[in-house]
């Protein structure tokens, strides 16, 4: 999966993508403040293209929010919400919408979902269907985070560290090993790194074709960017 | 220049005329195509970059081909027409820090001659107590008659003149020809095919580099020099002995993320040399800052010995981290000075100033920069001096630029390169020693008009300050002229009369040369304040400025950022003709040029600067999979 961090304020944006071995779940954000905890696990192509390529993809996202007592589990079939005890399923084959008294939930037929946790956050995971007979690719999710504003600042997560800014400055830039990316030094969290500017695709949109967001990419599973290594934020179960 | 053996570099010759700190350059070149077919032939020369071009032209076949100075958008679109059909344009591209290239080649028949004539004019800036004439010679291969003359009229007479080149080997420096007389100095270069070898019998060519000729003039009136001639006057003020008057700096460091590795260790050693440089009677403050402001102490310190040493250490610690926060920063300085100004822990008698140094976008804190530019204004509020130095290729220069000049200052780019501490040094040592504050120079109301900039906020020692303007009466006798400043213990008050001088008296034997030069020297000294004047202010009075600089620019044929030369090359054989452009490089298209240099190639800035798509104001964190 790739990861985009969007910086309006700089009118720029970061990027990194995070591969594992199909079925490694990843905590994506971590607020024990907050009590908002959303982890995904990823799967891979159906068999390894020809290019030898793995490609991993979310598939399953849990999503938790421990004060409020609602939890969610959204994958590329379904969407169960939980909350206090009450359990209802929604299917991406309707276009559907729950409204309980902390969290609402908006689905339209296989496109996206809008999850509105009560004073906390907001976001959108938007459903990839793949053409079934498909010899490689299966269908995934996009996580989309909007609003972070009521997280606490102690939140964490390859997303969530992201939340409250990141500090970095890019210089020296020169020619990379496309003539359309440039490759820069990148200043941040006391590391200097060598990014390659680029872009990532935004499918919020047009989800099937996307939109480029110009980015400066971190390479290696964005190791210096992230606070330690991408095997520290997995985890073992969704929940 | 030409790699084609058929292809002969006749001459090569260099005429530089400086009159009263005037310099007027013309490059001949002349070369012949030996060859029994159609060559191409190249003129790459190189002026610097405070000169303005203000002729060419080429010789073909008799005929002559003249460069017109024309208003840059008129220009423009003769160019975008010659590009639609396919044809190459810009002949001016940046070259080094001091200088920048005009390149144009043509098509010349066989057997025939082509002359190239470029001329350029520029006043000659004093810095450090001198002028300096540059003249950057780089012939491809020896050439049949080469010559650098340079002739020095100063009717003040001169102090000392130094000639020396890069290239001058044991060999070459004997024929470096030095006449200097009371006012008038002679330099000339011109070494034989033999002497130009790299080895007998080679073809390379020892000259490749910098001529560069060095002198200052003797000063003895306190209220300066006072020229005029031919309807017009030129001021020059720098007297001598002035006592230095002490300053109150503060020093705001950058030491962001990208300022990590050779730009920090470089601030760092010219940071403890130039603490070394106060004087004990100044006032300092340092200031470092990224996302965060950090003070060495709560207030300027007295540059003592010991609060020196102390500083030093201070300033050998400064480590790179974070963002860049160039609006607290600003801000904390500038009330650091306030509030001890106003606590009287400074001299009454001295300058306020804040030297900034950084070498990145603020994106920290207050990014938008009009909005630091109005910030730091309106809390210097006039009271102080900005001077800001702006590291490397990524700094906005024009964001420093504009922020210096609406605050008394100036902005200097220093360059990436291993003498970067040198060239902070050079900076600060500039400024380091003024002499006088709010300099106004007064001219009797009703002798003159049309004159150029006459207050000065300070006048540095090694520098000095010009003025120029028209006469209304054309047979005045005297001149009465009065000059008032800030010194150190009293106020500075002198008056002098300037009287015509005859140049047919002073120079008999070379009256021809000098003509126009001082109205050529208001236009000059006019145009590039009404450039500047362009940059800042209200809308209205940019716009005058510009208009009146662009008037002035055609008038008196000068290729500056507002105007264009356009070179028509000959007819090809299939009977079309082919514009060339010449333009004047502002500083941002300088250091853009940089930037794309840096890249290794071209077409590739657009990309990077492209902006990213965006939905909302507020940050989105996504994952998904392509």
């Amino acid at each position: 999966p790739h990861f985009i961090i969007e910086l309006p304020g700089r009118n720029d944006s970061l990027c990194f993508n995070i591969n594992n071995v199909p079925g490694t779940i990843f905590n994506l954000v971590r607020d024990p403040e907050a009590g908002v905890f959303v982890n995904g696990q990823i799967i891979g192509d159906k068999k390894i293209p020809p290019d030898g390529k793995i490609n991993t993809y979310f598939w399953r996202f849990g999503i938790v929010h421990r004060t409020l007592g609602v939890s969610l589990q959204v994958t590329t079939q379904y969407i169960s919400v939980s909350q206090d005890g009450k359990d209802a399923k929604l299917l991406w084959t309707d276009t559907a919408s729950l409204k309980g008294p902390n969290v609402d939930v908006v689905v339209t037929k296989d496109g996206s979902l809008t999850v509105m946790l009560k004073r906390s956050v907001k976001f959108v995971i938007l459903l990839h269907k793949v053409w079934k007979k498909h010899p490689y690719h299966r269908d995934y999710l996009g996580f989309y985070t909007l609003d972070t504003h009521l997280l606490s600042p102690s939140v964490h997560g390859l997303l969530g560290q992201f939340y409250h800014g990141i500090e970095y400055e890019v210089t020296d830039l020169r020619p990379g090993e496309s003539p359309e990316k440039p490759d820069a030094t990148m200043f941040a969290k006391g590391h200097q790194l060598n990014v390659t500017r680029g872009w990532q695709r935004d499918f919020r949109r047009d989800v099937k074709n996307g939109e480029n967001v110009p980015c400066w990419f971190i390479h290696n599973n964005g190791s210096g960017l992230i606070d330690g290594a991408a095997a520290d934020y997995v985890v073992s179960s969704l929940f | 220049s030409t790699n084609e053996a058929m292809v002969e570099v006749l001459s090569v010759t260099v005429d530089c005329t400086v009159t009263n700190r005037f310099a007027h350059t013309v490059m001949t070149s002349v070369a012949l195509n030996k060859a029994n077919e159609s060559k191409e032939i190249f003129f790459d020369v190189e002026l610097p970059k405070s000169a303005f071009i203000t002729n060419f032209s080429m010789e073909i076949e008799g005929k002559v081909y003249v460069g017109e100075v024309k208003e840059k958008e008129k220009a423009k679109k003769q160019y975008e027409k010659a590009v639609s059909s396919g044809q190459t344009a810009g002949l001016v591209k940046a070259s080094g820090r001091k200088m920048e290239k005009f390149s144009v080649s043509v098509n010349i028949a066989a057997e025939s001659n082509v002359t190239f004539i470029l001329t350029y004019e520029e006043l000659l800036q004093r810095k450090l107590g001198q002028y300096e004439i540059l003249i950057r010679v780089k012939p491809k291969s020896v050439v049949e008659q080469f010559q650098i003359s340079t002739n020095i009229y100063e009717p003040q007479g001169l102090s000392h003149v130094d000639a020396h080149a890069t290239f001058l080997s044991n060999e070459l420096l004997p024929l470096v020809e030095k006449t200097v007389l009371d006012k008038k100095a002679h330099i000339s270069f011109s070494p034989t095919v033999e002497q130009q070898r790299t080895c007998p019998g080679c073809d390379g060519t020892l000259i490749d580099g910098d001529f560069v000729i060095k002198y200052d003039v003797n000063r003895q009136e306190k209220v300066g020099d006072i020229q005029i001639v031919n309807g017009y006057f030129v001021h020059f003020f720098a007297p001598p002995d002035l006592p230095r008057v002490p300053k109150n700096v503060v020093f705001v460091i950058d030491r962001s993320g990208s300022m990590m590795g050779t730009k920090m260790a470089q601030t760092r050693d010219a940071l403890v040399a130039i603490l070394e440089d106060l004087h004990e009677e100044d006032h300092f403050a340092l200031l470092q800052f990224d996302s965060d402001v950090l003070s060495w102490k709560e207030s300027l310190t007295k540059a003592t010995k010991q609060n020196v040493a102390e500083a030093k250490d201070y300033a050998r610690s400064i480590q790179d981290n974070g963002a860049t926060n160039i609006n607290q920063a600003m801000l904390d300085g500038i009330n650091m000075l306030k509030r001890d100004r106003q606590a009287n822990r400074l001299p009454e008698r001295s300058i306020d100033m804040v030297i900034l140094l950084t070498d990145g976008m603020p994106n920290f804190g207050e990014p938008n920069i009009p909005k630091i530019q109005e910030n730091v204004r309106s809390a210097i509020g006039g009271n102080m001096s900005l001077f800001c130095l702006g590291f490397g290729n990524d700094v906005d220069y024009n964001f420093l630029d504009v922020m210096s000049k609406e605050n008394k200052g100036v902005a200097r780019r220093i360059f990436e390169a291993s003498d970067a501490t040198l060239q902070l040094q050079d900076f600060y040592e500039e400024v380091a020693s003024p002499l006088l504050l709010e300099v106004d120079l007064v001219y009797p109301d009703n002798a003159v008009d049309y004159v150029t900039t006459s207050h000065f906020p300070q006048l540095f020692n090694g520098s000095e300050i010009v003025v120029a303007g028209r006469l209304t009466d054309n047979d005045l006798d005297n001149f009465l002229v009065e000059v008032l400043g800030q010194g150190l213990e009293d106020n500075f008050k002198v008056q002098g009369q300037a009287g015509v001088v005859d140049w047919n008296v002073m120079y008999p034997d070379e009256t021809y040369i000098f003509g126009d030069f001082t109205e050529r020297l208001w236009a000059y000294l006019t145009i590039q304040q009404l450039l500047e004047k362009s940059k800042t202010g209200p809308a209205d009075e940019k716009a005058n400025a510009t208009a009146k600089a662009l008037e002035m620019s055609l008038q008196y044929s000068f290729v500056t950022p507002l105007t264009s030369m356009v070179v028509t090359k000959p007819e090809t054989e299939d009977g079309t003709d082919s514009p060339l452009i010449a333009d004047k490089l502002t500083e941002e298209q300088r250091q853009q040029a940089e930037r794309l240099r840096s890249m290794a190639y071209s077409g590739f800035a657009s990309n990077f600067f492209s902006a990213p798509v965006q939905y909302a104001y507020s940050p989105v964190y996504l994952v998904d999979g392509d």
